[in-house]
């Protein structure tokens, strides 16, 4: 929150559209509008009404450059959007840059239901937020409007100004509102693992740690790199002789070319040579040194030679046939520095390929620091 | 060799984001010092904000996220 208490002392405010973008027609810029305030109504006592002329608490209101607040937009990239905390006049107002491309439900611009949502949460009481998943961290990320629900921090943030919505429908409870992945809980099970161009990236849910040449992990949602890409993926994995990124989710792959998904894909999980059987992965790494890549479902593994376009024969074996030592089922695998990473749950196995043993049984948080 | 314009560009970005989302200031005079130390703390306060390595300098992954898209919430402090 912007402390101070800078809240609205009532919970019936206003708002007016004050004009349109040409970007959209007028009905789909006051249905976004609406869905957007909706966000915020779900989880509070606040309500909405629009007004169509006078003083409203929240006016809403296209412009490009100078627009008349000593704020000026600084055209089409940059600052998309702002807002002003709750107080009388300008106070509640938010201002979009009529500069750049504002859409509806495309992926190239900006949707105006997510710019807009975070802008009426200034205009509502809230500050910027530093949790990379929030709806009010600072810089914008592309999500779903059709999936979204307003995440954890969000909703604590809002509630503690005006409290929790109490008049909800008990046979349509909410979806639960999401949290980010925290690296510093011990029981934490990730998605996935891989590396990428020399970094390595951990997958949860609908974000990714990227750990770089620093050491220090930052973390991003997974749509913020990738747009096309999906979340709460089963297993991932590098090809660096392709230099592709592969993602997999239920029956379907996707292969990713730097921030794009390559012509093609998603494709079904039996492109990868997989006999059709097989409906799930748990995790995936690609051996650069025998050039195969291992696919794992729970205990058992399949392996895939790279060169040959085949699937080796005598496949799939045990875990621990092929890996000495390695207990559980595998949920996230990949290869790094010539050692073989293998997660089962919050534990992970060091194996050498060269000694055929586990070196070490390590916690997530030797790869992933908390 | 020429100097490189992407390099002015940078600078002028950095200086301009830092004043605007971080309140830098301008001082002017001969404590020319003073004014590195202050850019260096809003460098470091923005890179802690974002879960950066915190280095008070601009790196490339610091300078990515100030080229990101964003809302340009005006300081309240001063609209009040």
């Amino acid at each position: 929150t912007f402390g101070e208490g800078l809240k609205w002392p009532k919970n019936q405010l206003t708002y007016r559209i004050v004009n349109y973008t040409p970007d959209l027609s007028q009905a789909e810029v006051d249905s976004v509008l609406g869905k957007a305030l909706q966000v915020w109504a779900r989880v509070t006592p606040l309500k909405f009404t629009r007004i169509s002329s006078g003083d409203a608490d929240i006016m809403i209101s296209f412009g490009a450059g100078s627009h008349g607040d000593y704020y000026p937009f600084d055209g089409p990239g940059g600052t998309l959007a702002h807002a002003f905390a709750p107080s009388a006049g300008i106070g509640g107002d938010a201002h979009f840059d009529e500069d750049e491309l504002f859409t509806s439900s495309s992926t190239k611009g900006y949707l105006l239901f997510l710019v807009a949502a975070h802008e009426f949460g200034h205009s509502l009481g809230l500050s910027h937020s530093s949790d990379p998943g929030a709806l009010m961290y600072p810089t914008y990320s592309y999500r779903d409007p059709n999936t979204f629900v307003l995440p954890r921090d969000d909703v604590n943030g809002i509630q503690s100004l005006y409290g929790p919505n109490t008049d909800v429908n008990p046979d349509k409870p909410a979806p639960p509102p999401p949290v980010t992945p925290d690296a510093c809980d011990p029981s934490l099970v990730l998605d996935a693992v891989s590396t990428l161009r020399g970094e390595k990236i951990f997958f949860k849910n609908s974000f990714f740690w990227r750990i770089s040449g620093s050491g220090q992990a930052e973390q991003h949602l997974i749509k913020s790199f990738w747009t096309d890409a999906p979340d709460n993926i089963d297993a991932a994995y590098e090809n660096t002789a392709q230099d592709k990124l592969y993602l997999i989710k239920d029956q379907k792959v996707w292969a990713l070319f730097g921030y794009d998904l390559v012509q093609g894909y998603p494709k079904s999980l039996s492109s990868l040579g997989l006999p059709t059987k097989v409906k799930k992965i748990s995790a995936a790494l690609y051996d650069k040194n025998t050039r195969k890549t291992l696919f794992f479902t729970d205990n058992y593994y399949y392996s895939y030679d790279e060169s040959r376009k085949v699937m080796d024969k005598g496949y799939p074996k045990l875990v621990e046939q092929g890996f000495p030592g390695v207990t559980g089922k595998i949920t996230a695998a990949f290869q790094y520095n010539g050692l073989t990473y293998l997660y089962s749950g919050n534990r992970v196995f060091e194996y050498s390929p060269t000694s055929k043993k586990v070196t070490r049984v390590l916690s997530n948080s030797y790869l992933l620091p908390c | 060799g020429p100097i490189s314009r992407q390099a002015d560009n940078d600078d002028a970005l950095i200086q301009s984001y830092l004043k605007k989302f971080y309140n830098l200031t301008e001082q002017t005079g001969p404590h020319s010092k003073g004014r590195t130390n202050h850019m260096s703390e809003k460098i470091a306060e923005m890179q802690k904000f974002f879960g950066l390595t915190v280095t008070g300098t601009v790196d490339q992954e610091t300078l990515q996220v100030m080229k990101k898209p964003r809302c340009g919430v005006p300081e309240v402090a001063q609209y009040t």
